[in-house]
């Protein structure tokens, strides 16, 4: 995360490969169940044998002895419609919810997040400098209306994408972010309404960010949950 | 631990009949498929069996397909098993054990039956119930090396070889080998290959009903992962996989569905010089080992044109790919590529959420088929044609039953994918409205209620530091 600061995101998990290196982020929907982006795996039939999520610390690589972490393997990789680039990854085990980690919530189906909302991104990516990169970084991000970021993006925008406003500060999600969420606040829940995916510059000031739609794929999400 | 079904020869939903019926077929006995095919060795006249996959029935019987008068059904409560010897037309070892159908030597003379005495008097090779010497089919009853041979009618030529090709050499290879589909069951070091659909001694992820286009058929060698060349799990529980020796055919084939500014299908075709991913980062040298060690290496996999660090796609993925300069992102794909539009247009699609779909795909858009939405496994279904009987639920074609928004799906024959989307695009519909009138539209925010979610220790949040 570049231009964030340390912060808590119960629901913010840390996915690891085999050598238990950090390579993406992800949201856990359920106790046993993450969200996160495509980009993050070779394909949807990866076998995922020895790779894990990490969850209630703050620390990027804590030390073992950290009472609060949680480190779970991954049995399946299930992807979402194509166009979606989401996948639904699924635990050895439920998470056990504590102060420090919990659920996020999924929106309503289709539902639109007002432009304005107040939302933020975390992850254990880059900060190229801006913050601590060994602990979660947190960011706070404004939502764009579609039709603004449409014309900045020049119509390029697709219905299955959201957008946040650009900050002159520069402020976003980098390398080691993806699949990490943009939560934000309705109803005083954090609701994950968006998903962080792999964009050609950090941080930029001068173009919106894009993040896939969760509220287009919440049926899909339910569906896996309950097949 | 190679298993008794090695020895046979496996068509799925088949009944073999003869053409018109002769003695009454013999009892069915309960069993698996190897207990049957351990029945049907040890019994001298036993060629194949049935087998009632539900039932756990199997019916030994004295003919295949090659037999006169007889004919293959289908029948999907049975599958036919048949021993290889009799089925195949190419020969292992000095080919002592063939039992196919060839009459003929290699210089095309006839050959003569093995019971007459004429024009060759030979009373050495008689047939017997056991030695397999019947009509006037090539045999080699005295290992001869050259092969299976047989009298001929020619009084001039006592014996003759018949010239028929090793099964190594029988089929080539194009490539890889991925679309090999010929009969070697043996490593190149010599050891049987275990069957594709055991889970013994070798567990593996290479089912067939998984991946049905990939012909992983009994226990011949094939190439289901794009390695360089065809190979088996082994039945030596030792040693868990090892490559076979297939002739390399002499013609390289002609690559299909070049293309250049875009990709069809899932990009197998693209030629072209995209080389980074869809965030920018540049692509890896295919000839590279750094950062990335991988096995594609461009002789080895000359027919997938690995060139500089271009998408390509030698694999079977999804869509073209490259592994990445960035250390920790080994593989990323090229989605940016754009897909043909010519080919949107072609295959089937569905309209709206596909809820009105009725045509006949049956296969996930991974390529694995359908489970039939009557059946109970591998999946036991929660939508089926009991639960809705409108919603023409017919045999294992992709339906929309739920209103899916995202189309038409079904569930599928691969035990860890209870359910996938269908290999169909949504038909080219005017551009929808912009999303904001197309979704929801923004309820107050107290209106939208959750429960027992996106709540944290706001403290917590500020003693972030």
């Amino acid at each position: 995360i570049i231009g964030g600061q340390p912060g808590n995101s119960p629901w913010t998990v840390s996915i690891r490969n085999r050598a238990g290196v950090h390579f993406c982020g992800g949201s856990l929907v359920k106790e046993q169940w993450v969200v996160s982006t495509r980009q993050c795996f070779a394909s949807c039939d990866a076998d995922l044998t020895g790779y894990e999520v990490q969850l209630g610390t703050l620390f990027k690589d804590p030390s073992p002895g950290d009472p609060d972490q949680q480190t779970i393997p991954i049995t399946r990789i299930v992807c979402g419609p194509s166009e979606s680039q989401l996948v639904m990854l699924k635990l050895a085990r439920p998470a056990a919810l504590n102060r420090r980690v919990a659920l996020i919530c999924l929106p309503p189906e289709r539902y639109v997040v007002p432009a304005g909302t107040d939302c933020e991104i975390a992850g254990w990516g880059e900060t190229r400098g801006t913050s601590d990169g060994s602990v979660l970084n947190v960011a706070r991000l404004p939502v764009l209306a579609h039709g603004e970021c449409n014309a900045a993006l020049r119509g390029r925008v697709k219905e299955s994408e959201l957008c946040t406003a650009p900050l002159r500060a520069g402020v976003g999600a980098c390398e080691g972010d993806y699949g990490g969420p943009l939560a934000c606040l309705t109803a005083d829940c954090w609701v994950l309404e968006g998903v962080i995916t792999p964009s050609r510059v950090c941080a930029r000031t001068d173009q919106p960010a894009l993040f896939i739609r969760v509220s287009l794929y919440v049926d899909w999400i339910q569906k896996v949950m309950k097949m | 631990q190679r298993s008794p079904l090695n020895d046979f020869q496996r068509l799925r939903a088949t009944e073999l009949l003869p053409a018109v019926p002769a003695e009454p077929p013999r009892p069915a006995e309960r069993g698996s498929a190897e207990q049957c095919a351990r029945r049907c060795a040890a019994s001298p006249g036993c060629r194949a069996f049935h087998h009632d996959r539900q039932s756990q029935l199997c019916q030994l019987l004295p003919r295949t397909q090659h037999s006169p008068r007889v004919q293959l059904h289908k029948n999907i409560h049975y599958d036919l098993y048949q021993k290889k010897d009799y089925l195949r037309d190419c020969i292992v070892g000095n080919g002592s054990s063939y039992r196919g159908t060839r009459a003929t030597t290699e210089k095309g003379l006839r050959c003569q039956h093995w019971h007459a005495m004429t024009p060759h008097d030979h009373s050495r090779f008689l047939p017997s119930p056991r030695n397999g010497l019947e009509e006037n089919y090539c045999r080699n009853p005295d290992r001869d090396k050259r092969g299976p041979w047989c009298y001929t009618m020619d009084p001039n030529v006592r014996h003759q070889s018949c010239g028929i090709k090793k099964c190594e050499d029988a089929v080539c290879m194009t490539c890889n080998g991925e679309e090999y589909r010929g009969a070697v069951d043996h490593t190149e070091s010599g050891i049987e290959c275990q069957r594709w659909d055991l889970q013994h001694p070798h567990k593996h992820p290479y089912h067939p009903d998984k991946y049905p286009d990939k012909g992983l058929d009994d226990n011949y060698c094939r190439n289901p992962d794009s390695s360089e060349r065809p190979w088996c799990y082994t039945t030596d529980p030792g040693r868990e996989r090892e490559y076979c020796r297939v002739r390399l055919c002499k013609k390289r084939p002609r690559p299909h569905n070049v293309t250049t500014g875009c990709f069809r299908g899932k990009g197998e075709g693209y030629r072209g010089r995209v080389n980074v991913t869809v965030s920018g980062i540049p692509c890896q040298r295919w000839d590279s080992q750094t950062p990335h060690r991988h096995h594609f290496v461009p002789e080895k996999y000359p027919c997938k044109d690995l060139q500089e660090n271009y998408c390509r796609n030698p694999d079977g993925s999804e869509a073209p790919w490259c592994f990445t300069a960035h250390a920790s992102i080994r593989i990323a794909f090229c989605f940016h590529i754009r897909r043909c539009p010519d080919e949107l247009d072609a295959q089937e699609c569905y309209h709206g959420h596909g809820e009105r779909y009725h045509g006949h795909v049956s296969k996930t858009r991974k390529g694995i088929t359908c489970q039939p939405w009557a059946a109970h496994e591998p999946h036991e279904p929660q939508i089926s044609p009991v639960t809705h009987p409108e919603a023409h639920l017919e045999e294992n074609y992709c339906r929309n039953p739920d209103n899916d928004s995202h189309g038409p799906w079904c569930y599928t024959m691969d035990p860890r994918t209870p359910f996938d989307y269908c290999a169909i695009k949504p038909c080219c519909e005017p551009p929808p409205a912009p999303p904001a009138k197309l979704l929801t539209p923004t309820p107050p925010a107290d209106v939208v209620a959750f429960e027992e979610c996106g709540r944290r220790d706001e403290r917590l949040q500020r003693k972030g530091r």
